[in-house]
């Protein structure tokens, strides 16, 4: 599962991974 | 709390006793937003219960790129529902770090 890292310019990081699929709701 | 379309979760177990929490956050159904949403996956971040602000939170991920600024109320009160309800949790446990 693919994860990537954003760093905000005030210091908090925000990490951005996979929505858990049992949560997908069907559209 | 109202389905905004934003959904915020908890990322971690709470124990009642952390200031800080890990939470996760994801659009469950994009046509709730009024901009364009690049749907890039869920957010996983860390939430001062006891010093942080709800829409601060959400400023900062539009700042990101992952929201576009007519979304933030959205995306503020999504986290704020979340909050409110790890707090009220707590406090009727009587956990010590309400």
């Amino acid at each position: 599962s693919a994860t990537a890292q954003v760093v905000h310019s005030a210091g908090r990081r925000f990490i951005v991974s996979p929505v858990p699929e049992c949560r997908l709701k069907e559209q | 709390a109202e389905d905004t379309g934003v959904r915020v979760e908890l990322n971690e177990e709470d124990d009642g006793k952390k200031s800080s929490i890990a939470l996760k956050l994801w659009v469950e159904d994009p046509k709730k937003l009024k901009g364009k949403y690049k749907d890039t996956g869920a957010i996983e971040f860390t939430f001062d219960l006891g010093n942080e602000v709800p829409e601060v939170v959400a400023q900062e991920m539009v700042d990101s790129g992952f929201f576009l600024e007519c979304d933030v109320k959205i995306v503020g009160k999504s986290i704020r529902d979340r909050v409110a309800l790890i707090k009220w949790r707590r406090a009727r446990t009587g956990s010590p770090n309400t």
